[in-house]
């Protein structure tokens, strides 16, 4: 997915998030350049996966409806009056998406860390279907043995998922892309 | 000579400065060789007694005192007759009508006049305000997968571009730049608040399933047809949307932002070349190659990259709109036949019934502050209901991050097993009462007495339904 995360000098807060589901899509060009999206594959039927998951009724594949989705493009503010944290955040990476978003709003709305510090920090992400609790790079041996003395099952990967932001405290605002990716850019009009 | 003549203007305005200080500052001053009139103007002194007299009639005082300062003041000072001020009995607005008239007429004409103009500055000061561009160009951030397309969206904020604006332009860009991860034949979903307001706007442009697609053509032949697979675009839909709510630059000028960063070309990321040498499609075309692929393997990180077709795609769209892309022209009948010539069912139909969803987001209070997110189908309340079992958790700096880890792994497996129940409710309105389970708070407290403070579950605590889709 590929987010914008914007705050304005209109003082309007923009998260978007958009996709093609896989890289390139479906693989798909039309001689205009277009490239056709893979989005179905969020629906669920059964016998997809290999894990042999139980399919979501919910989310089953019906003419015109529109797929389960983890694009989750995020905005805090303060829950009265205007002074305080706005946040604009954004994910990608699906479910993976989900778990760094609530990470990044804990370190930031309870343990009162930067927006950098926050976006830097390790994170984990619970599979479900494997039962594996995946830990990024940025994890400590301690922290895994830790979480494997309590009962995790703990599988280490180099990137669960970017999550980019924007910080507004007042009228001090600050952009910040996740470190983990390179191209990634955030700019702030001073 | 010239110094006597200079002595005697001196003297000639020596005889003014006193008698009227005012007048001789604030109002057009006399010619400084006019002859001293004959009869001596009345002193500082005279006129304070004058204006002092107690027994003067108060109307007659308010008429006298303007009387006092018309000779000074008034710029027709050339047809006075040059007579000595004096009080008199005769109401000069009656009797002598036509000789203070013009008098009176000057005074009233400068007075409206300043009355008018004043006003006119006050209400132009106000329109200004409410009506003009930000004369103080506040602060702004932007941030974007890409460095290019953020300085777009920087560009266009200091071009007075509103916010909406900016994110338009940005996202389109990263269509060009990061044609792997998104671009016009996706979709996905905007979140903009408007801060003095406090309100929010989700325009949902997530794509839908075609009209013609079944569960066991999926089922059978989603890995060999490819066109199977693609949903309806929904992203120019959902952008233009979003710019007719908020935009502020003309739909083409915005468009025009992206299709020069198509046509002017742009450095390819290390994201794109990692993508295109690790990620390649598995029925990718000879029209794939000649695009990504132009010297017949994956371009380097840096190197420049053309895309002067979709540059001229956005000069169509900004030039007619939405329905270039969606009302069967050209773009529409090349989208459908390339779906199904790979076995997919979309037709033209699909995109004229598409539209964008402009919708509340759903939010919940977390530690003093209104989280924000999109509703189903996205999953935005399973993200409000592991903050809400996590703020019952004694969550501060003084707790160990060990411990804090656990019940973060804890919680997001019961928010994960919650995210797989929900999907479009339109189709389903049992899905209207998961979400509102998941934004409470009473159920957040239920949920988070299941977890155990120093052991991991050993199986999930709810049932959990296929997520995350392909195996891809």
């Amino acid at each position: 997915a590929a987010q914008v995360l914007i705050m304005g000098p209109d003082d309007f807060i923009v998260a978007m998030v958009s996709s093609l589901n896989q890289p390139f899509g479906s693989g798909l060009i039309t001689p205009s350049g277009i490239l056709l999206n893979s989005q179905m594959l969020d629906f669920s039927w059964p016998n997809r996966t290999a894990n042999h998951s139980a399919p979501s009724l919910e989310n089953s594949v019906q003419p015109g409806k529109r797929p389960l989705s983890f694009l989750l493009p995020t905005v805090v503010r303060p829950a009265e009056g205007l002074c305080g944290t706005y946040l604009a955040l954004g994910a990608n990476g699906a479910a993976r998406g989900l778990s760094g978003l609530t990470q990044v709003l804990l370190n930031v709305l309870t343990l009162n860390r930067n927006l950098s510090d926050s976006l830097a920090r390790g994170r984990l992400h619970p599979d479900l279907q494997s039962n594996l609790l995946q830990v990024d790079s940025e994890f400590t041996e301690e922290e895994i043995e830790f979480l494997e003395a309590r009962g995790h099952h703990v599988e280490k990967v180099d990137v669960l998922s970017w999550v980019h932001g924007s910080r507004r405290t007042n009228n001090f605002i600050i952009a910040v892309k996740d470190p983990r990716s390179p191209d990634a850019a955030g700019a702030t009009i001073l | 000579m010239a110094a006597e003549n200079e002595a005697s203007q001196e003297s000639a305005l020596g005889a003014y400065s006193p008698v009227d200080y005012m007048s001789i500052t604030s109002f057009p001053r006399l010619p400084e060789d006019e002859p001293a009139p004959a009869a001596p103007l009345r002193g500082r002194k005279d006129e304070d007694a004058f204006l002092g007299d107690p027994d003067t009639d108060p109307d007659s005082f308010l008429k006298s005192a303007r009387l006092q300062r018309l000779p000074s003041s008034s710029s027709e000072m050339g047809s006075q007759d040059g007579s000595p001020l004096r009080e008199t009995r005769k109401d000069p607005f009656s009797a002598a009508a036509a000789e203070c008239s013009c008098r009176q007429d000057g005074l009233t004409v400068i007075v409206t006049a300043c009355l008018t103009f004043a006003t006119g500055v006050t209400v132009a000061l106000v329109m200004q305000i409410y009506f003009g561009d930000p004369q103080i160009f506040q602060q702004g951030a932007v941030v974007t997968d890409a460095a290019r397309c953020t300085s777009l969206g920087i560009e266009v904020l200091s071009k007075q571009g509103s916010s909406v604006d900016a994110a338009v332009a940005a996202a389109l860009c990263l269509g060009i730049v990061a044609p792997h991860s998104s671009g016009l034949g996706g979709g996905g979903v905007m979140l903009v608040h408007d801060i003095r307001r406090n309100e929010s706007h989700l325009i949902d442009f997530r794509e839908s399933a075609p009209g013609a697609l079944r569960e066991e053509t999926l089922q059978r032949s989603w890995e060999t047809k490819p066109g199977l697979l693609v949903g309806v675009p929904g992203m120019v839909k959902g952008l233009h949307e979003a710019h007719q709510l908020y935009g502020r630059l003309p739909w083409s000028q915005v468009l025009a932002f992206a299709a020069a960063v198509a046509q002017d070309g742009f450095n390819v990321t290390h994201d794109l070349a990692r993508a295109l040498a690790e990620q390649l499609p598995p029925n990718m075309s000879e029209r794939f190659r000649e695009t990504f692929l132009p010297s017949g393997r994956p371009p380097l990180p840096g190197s420049l990259l053309h895309r002067p077709d979709l540059a001229e795609v956005l000069d169509v769209l900004g030039t007619s709109g939405p329905a270039a892309f969606y009302a069967g022209g050209n773009l529409t009948l090349e989208m459908v036949a390339e779906a199904q010539h790979a076995g997919g069912v979309i037709t033209e139909e699909d995109f004229s019934n598409y539209s964008a969803l402009v919708e509340k987001p759903v939010c919940g209070v977390y530690r003093g502050h209104l989280v924000l997110s999109p509703p189903p189908p996205h999953t935005g309340p399973a993200l409000i209901s592991a903050l809400n079992i996590l703020e019952g958790f004694n969550l501060t700096s003084l707790v160990s991050r060990e411990q804090a880890l656990h019940w973060v792994a804890e919680t997001l497996k019961i928010a994960l097993a919650l995210a797989s129940r929900l999907g479009d409710p339109v189709y389903d309105s049992t899905i209207t009462e998961s979400m509102d389970d998941m934004l409470s708070k009473v159920e957040a407290a239920y949920l988070r007495g299941h977890i155990n403070d120093s052991q991991a579950a050993p199986a999930p605590l709810l049932p959990v339904y296929e997520l995350d889709g392909a195996p891809t």
